[in-house]
């Protein structure tokens, strides 16, 4: 089993959960904030059995979309700072650690 | 060491997170919600040494129960398409997923 | 690739990413609580390349510092049970789980 811990934009949630739910894959969802933009994102923990990892990624790619997006304007003082000043950036549909579980418990 | 990422229904974690402190087992709580229910509950992320693996995993058990969960109202558009209306399921008392924690830091 | 799971106390975050930022290491940010105190901390996932990780090890050592911390207030019917009373606690700079990340996709 791997672990997909999976950051995505907080659109195209709904439609992934959606698409995830209606071919049986299990996923849990955690409220996140980006490092750089400190605009709101999501990361999904997605747990997958090895043979169906390429179903999955594939589900991903085809919701996720990338975008434009600007920094949080809380960040407005360190945009000097960091020279980019509040230009916007593009963002990825999808950013995704996988990791091997050892062992998987259902109680 | 292992890293149990825990999924567990929020009324059980008051009495887990006791049942932890009182063996001595660190834990780290983040709120959650299920992919298919929508309704929240709770990741917990739980540190543990590999000898000592059975003894939380049996604290777990003991303290997390299996019930019955309607899926949350906002589902209410969606429930039809997926054919299971809105019936209530059984949500288990735990998932858990082990990672090997290949370093461990404390600064 | 690996994966820092690391818990920190609130009061660094904002140090801590504007430092991770100007450094072009990526992260995000997770609200969580600490399973003891159960006062506000935050984790943060920080994927970085093997070869960097002494940099970003070293940059979490400069900006996070020990404090003492007082249990949450909620607790306080608990403290009593705990022996511990309402002791203040030393909670350190961060803790940080590492993990092996078998694969990375950005999509
Ligand atoms: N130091 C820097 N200088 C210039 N531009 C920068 C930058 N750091 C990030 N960016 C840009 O800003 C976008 C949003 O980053 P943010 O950290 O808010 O939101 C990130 C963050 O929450 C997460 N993420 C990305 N790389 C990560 C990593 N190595 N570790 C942990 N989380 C990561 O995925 C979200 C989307 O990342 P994505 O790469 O698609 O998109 C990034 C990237 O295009
Ligand atoms: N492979 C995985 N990866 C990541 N997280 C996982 C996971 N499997 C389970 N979880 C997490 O654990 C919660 C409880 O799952 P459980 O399987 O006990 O209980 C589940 C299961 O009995 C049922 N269920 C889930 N998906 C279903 C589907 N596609 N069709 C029918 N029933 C489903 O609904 C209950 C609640 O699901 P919900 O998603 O709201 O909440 C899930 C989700 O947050
Ligand atoms: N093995 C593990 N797995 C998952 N997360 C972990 C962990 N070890 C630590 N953490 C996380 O890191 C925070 C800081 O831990 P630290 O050990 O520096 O500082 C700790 C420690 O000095 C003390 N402490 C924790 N458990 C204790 C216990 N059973 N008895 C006495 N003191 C305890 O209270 C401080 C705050 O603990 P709190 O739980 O509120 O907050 C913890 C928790 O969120």
């Amino acid at each position: 089993m791997k672990l997909l811990i999976t950051i995505v934009q907080d659109q195209d949630v709904p439609n992934l959960l959606e698409a995830l739910a209606e071919e049986e894959f299990g996923a849990t969802r955690l409220s996140s904030t980006g490092g750089f933009l400190r605009t709101g994102n999501t990361t999904l923990l997605i747990g997958v059995a090895k043979e169906k990892l390429d179903q999955v990624l594939d589900l991903i790619k085809k919701v996720c979309k990338k975008r434009e997006q600007a920094p949080s304007s809380a960040l407005l003082p360190f945009g000097k700072a960091r020279g980019s000043g509040l230009r916007k950036v593009v963002v990825g549909g999808a950013i995704i650690f996988m990791v091997e579980i050892e062992r998987f418990e259902k109680i």
